[in-house]
Parts: C-alpha cells; structure tokens; sequence
C-alpha cells in the first residue's frame, strides 16, 4: 500500500511544478509560477494530508485561501492535469470550468488543451467562453426546441476552417 | 481509448432516442443556459455508474425524461406515452486503442433500477466496472470528471481529500 | 415580531415574481417564468423555513436543485433584487455574479443594473464580462503594478461615449 | 446616499495610499485575475464593519499590504518600511441624499485591532453601526453584498437561512 501510493505521489509531486509554470507563464513572467505538494506524515502518508501549494509568479508565499478567484482555477486545474498524468484515463469532462477566468487564463488553458489532447487523451470541455471553444477540433451544441419540450443537438468540425 | 459517440434515450432533458457525436480529441459542448449540456455530463457519469449520490439527483428515477408542463401531470398524458417514458439509458459509444469498439450502456426503470450491458449483453456491474478499469476508466476515483461549480473546490481541498484522491488512483 | 417579519415577507413575495418576469423575459417567451415564496409554518413563521420557487419559462415545476447553473443564478439574483427592494440599502455591490451566464443572461442583468440604478440606489458590480460592463456609466480599471508590488486604479466615464 | 469614493491605505494588495472613484449610480470593476478587484470588495465589506468571519481570512491584520517576495521577510525589509505598513486603513466617502458627506473610516493595526472613526473623530462601534442603519445599510443583514462564488447559493439556500434574512432586514 505504501509503495503504490508513494509511486502515485511522486509522479504526481514531480509534474505538478512544470504544469503550473505552463498555465501560468507569459511574455510577462516567461518563468510562470511555482508549485508543489507536501507530505504531513511521512510515515503513512495514506493516512494523513497531502498539502497543495501553489504561488503565482511574482505573488508571495500565501495559502491557498488567499489566491484570488481566477488564481486558484489555474492551480486547480494544474493539480487536475498532473493527477491525470498518473495512470491517465482515456478522457478528461470538464463542465465550465473557465467560469473564473479571464481571457489571458482562459487561452492559456485552450492552447495547454489543444496541446495535451490527442488519440490517448480527449477532451471534452463544457463552455460558455468564445475563447476556449474557438481552439477546439469539434463542437457540439446543444440547444433547447421548445416545442417539443427537449434538448437537442447539431455538431460543428471546426478542423475544416483551419488554416 | 475514446468516445466516439454517445447514444441518449429519454435521458434528463433529452426526449426520445438521440446520437450526440463524433467526439474528437478535442472537443466542446456549447450552447445557452438551460439548453442540456451538464444533462450531457450527467449522461456520461450516469453511464460509467458515477454514484448516484455524486450526481444532481438523489433518484435515479429523476433521471427519466419528463415532458409536460405541470408536475405529475402524467396521468393527463395518454397511457402509450407513459409507457415509452418510463425507462432511459445512455450508451458510450468506446473505441479502444487497437481499433475495436465496446458498446457500454446503462439503463434505468421507473423503480430506479440500473441495467448494465456490455455490446448488447447483459452484464453484473463488476463484470462492467472491471472492463472500464481495464481501459482507465476508474470509476472511484473520478478524477477525470469535474462537474460544474467544482473546480475552485479542488485547489481548497482539505489534505485528507486529495489524500484519498491519489489512494484511489493508485 | 411577528408583524416586522410578515411586512417583510410579504412585500418581498409580492415583489418576487415581477422581478423574475423582468429577468426572464425574452423575445420567444415574452411572459418570463413564475417565482413564489411559501412559508412553511403559518403561525410563527420565523422560526421556520421560507421556501423559495422558480420557474424558468415553458420549464415544468421542479425544485430548484434541477434548475442549470445559469438559471439558478437567475432565480438567485431575482430573490436578492426583490429582498433589497424593502428598506433598500443605498448601494448594491456584486462580485462575479455572472459566472455562469451566457450572453443572453448577462445582457438582461446589464440592461436590469442599468434600468434600476439611480441617486438613491447604487450598483458597484465587479464584472470579467464586457456584455455587462459596457453598459455601466463608469469604469473602476484594477490592474496589477509589478514593480511596486501592488494593485493600482485607473477610473474611466463611458457616460461620455454615450450615443 | 452613495458612496463618493473610496480611500485605501496598505489595504491588502493596494500598496500605500490611494484613492478609488469617483462611483456613479452603476459602476464596474473591472480586471485581470489577481489584480485586486475582491480586495476592493473586502475593504467596502471591512470598512463597514462585516464580521472577519465573513471575509477572506480570519485573522484582521491579513489585511496589512504585505510586499516582499518571500513570506516573514520582512526582518529583511528597513525597519523604516516596517513602521509605516503596520496598519492600514480604508475610508469610504459617503453623500446623503441631502447632499452632506460623512467620512467613515475603519483601521487595523498589526495586534489586529480595530479603530473607527467618523469625521475624524474616534467613535465606538455602537455609534459607528447607528449611523450606519440610519443610512439603511444593515451590517447584520449583509444582503447588499454578494462575494465572489456565492451567488449561487442564495438560491439553494436552505428555507432557515433565508428566513434569517428576512428577519435581520425586517
Ligand atoms: N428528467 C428531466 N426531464 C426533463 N427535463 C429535465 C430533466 N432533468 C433536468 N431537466 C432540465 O434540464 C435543464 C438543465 O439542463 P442543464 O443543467 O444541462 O443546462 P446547461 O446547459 O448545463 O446550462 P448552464 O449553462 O446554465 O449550466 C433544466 O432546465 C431542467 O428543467
Ligand atoms: N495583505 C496582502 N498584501 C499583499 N497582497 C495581498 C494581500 N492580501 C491579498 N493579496 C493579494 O491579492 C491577490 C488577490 O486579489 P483579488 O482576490 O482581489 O483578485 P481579483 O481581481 O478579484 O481576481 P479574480 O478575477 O481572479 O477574482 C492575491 O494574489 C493576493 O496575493
Ligand atoms: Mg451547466
Ligand atoms: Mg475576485
């Protein structure tokens, strides 16, 4: 048991710095920010916390708590896609998960999706945000036909405007 | 693996039989509020058997399809179309990494009773769970659906839920 | 006791269902949804519940966990304007509230801010959507100062810009 | 009334002094993820009186502007620096609807005590809140001000909690 959770932590405790340095880096701050995890007990970690911390670029050290809205989306969203990488399951559902973003935030998780997904690894990605949806390979839309009271479907490829 | 396509009967807000696909490796559910595109969410956790208690509803009856404008107003509807509304599913339409397709379906009844079948044949929910953990799908874990509203929940998480988390993907 | 708390409810559930008509009306549905309160206990009705109901429009009756993100949002931001509307205080300030909106929604809240804004009571809306701040009178611009390590302001009148 | 403008000092992320406005009848915030909009938010909420409880962090003296890049580093900094950010200060200018302004003015130090004032003159909590409510703004009720993420509660909030709101507003 020890060893198979420590096999998962590590993994996860060695990408979780380079996926938020991804999300978090731009022409500002081309180093991004800075994340880890930290055990509370070593000597059966299974039993006791796993702590997150994640600090934007240029922030101070503070907890988790004090990250504003948008800030603890992207460190969310960087402990999801490390965890992931772990024994990845095929595909990934995200239901609005953009809600707190703003544009800049909202692209650079497009771009790490457009990046990251291919045949071993799809996405699926609800959204309301033009900015996401636009880089994605597919959409589905889903609209409400009031007569006959139900939801309904039409898909769009978008792989065919590409340039 | 992937999703090639889903296949809804009478699901949530989706009346009759509808195909929702191709799905490729990128893509997004839009559409206004309101329209079904967490329904579709819940399609795909209802049927990789997520815990009903994690979903919207506490009752997997809920999950049936219900027209009509005023509540429990089926007795004013005819008897045949009670009768086609009083069971859903939704089937995952898989392809695994060779090539070759699973057909995973899920189906409830009036009385709130799942059904599972793997390429048309019934199946026990362990023989149907093993073969989605044979793919990654690890239904415990969960950890590859983020539902609407959770994702600030999991940079605030308490050490013991992300403790659990990586137990279970381990 | 009694009679402070039923001046209030009862105000407020009169006003309720107006206020979530004004919200939810639309060119395909130009009567908007149905919202209601009900008490729970009749005699001493602050010691128990309230329960609040909404409708979206041609949605049949369902408690209000059914209702989508964006539409209990709507259904919240009705109660909140309809609750502000006995002894109002003389300013509203609202953080992000449009999340889970989609440009149609965003629009009618704008177009509600703007329309019930005045001297007497003032709206401070903290907003990523640009469907929603283009219609505010002024701009509160907060951006991030990297050298000195702070936020800082820049204010802009669009009333000026008005056609 | 309405609020004029608004003057912060070492309030959270707002570095020394700085004024905010002036607010019209419908003012936007407006932002980068991070830059300090709900910082603007907590000062009105601190400014007020709002129970720390409510608020971000717990503890009154969080809301100290801190600079430096590493936590506790401020033996590093000049003691110079260290004098002038052990308290801040928020003021919201406020105007009647007869037209005078009032001057409410709420500061913290660094044991996180707190000290009001009106006009400039130091007043107990007591008279601080009375001119408040003579104003209609209900600290208690609270329902004037909708924090980040929360929004969606109001509506499936349990029947009690909204009974306790009518009531703090009757
Ligand atoms: N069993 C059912 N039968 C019919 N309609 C249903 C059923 N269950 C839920 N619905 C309807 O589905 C709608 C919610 O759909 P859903 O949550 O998928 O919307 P959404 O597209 O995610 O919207 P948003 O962008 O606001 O999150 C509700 O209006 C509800 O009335
Ligand atoms: N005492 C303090 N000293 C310095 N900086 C602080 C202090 N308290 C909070 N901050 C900083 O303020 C930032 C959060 O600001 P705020 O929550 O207002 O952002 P926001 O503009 O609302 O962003 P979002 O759009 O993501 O919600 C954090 O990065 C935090 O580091
Ligand atoms: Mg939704
Ligand atoms: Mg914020």
């Amino acid at each position: 048991r020890y060893n198979l959770f420590m096999d998962a932590y590590n993994h996860i405790s060695e990408k979780i710095d380079q996926v938020y340095k991804d999300l978090t880096k731009s022409a500002n701050h081309p180093l991004g920010g800075t994340a880890y995890l930290s055990l509370e007990d070593n000597e059966e970690p299974y039993l006791e916390g796993i702590r997150y911390h994640a600090m934007p670029p240029m922030k101070r050290f503070r907890d988790m708590e004090q990250l504003s809205g948008g800030e603890k989306t992207m460190a969310a969203l960087a402990l999801l896609f490390a965890i992931h990488s772990y024994h990845p399951s095929p595909f990934f559902v995200l239901d609005e998960v953009d809600a707190a973003l703003d544009n800049a935030n909202v692209s650079k998780i497009a771009t790490y999706i457009r990046e990251h997904s291919n045949d071993k690894f799809q996405f699926i990605v609800i959204s309301l945000k033009s900015m996401l949806y636009q880089k994605a390979e597919s959409l589905v839309g889903i609209y409400r036909d009031q007569e006959i009271n139900s939801s309904r479907v039409l898909t769009l490829s978008l792989d065919q405007y590409e340039d | 693996g992937r999703i090639i396509r889903l296949e809804l009967d009478n699901f949530k807000s989706y009346k009759g039989h509808q195909v929702i696909g191709p799905f490729h490796n990128f893509s997004c559910v839009i559409g206004p509020n309101g329209a079904g595109k967490s329904n579709l969410m819940d399609a795909i956790s209802f049927v990789l058997g997520v815990n009903s208690m994690q979903l919207r509803s506490q009752n997997l009856k809920d999950f049936i399809y219900r027209g009509g404008a005023m509540h429990d107003d089926q007795e004013a509807e005819g008897l045949s179309q009670r009768e086609t509304r009083r069971k859903a599913h939704v089937k995952i339409v898989y392809q695994e990494d060779g090539g070759r397709e699973i057909h995973f379906l899920r189906s409830v009844n009036s009385r709130g009773q799942s059904e599972y079948k793997i390429n048309d044949k019934v199946v026990l929910w362990t023989a149907y769970n093993a073969a989605l953990e044979k793919e990654n799908i690890l239904i415990r874990a969960r950890n590859f659906l983020v539902f609407q509203g959770d994702v600030e929940h999991v940079a605030s998480q308490s050490p013991k839920d992300l403790t659990l988390l990586i137990e279970h993907i381990s």
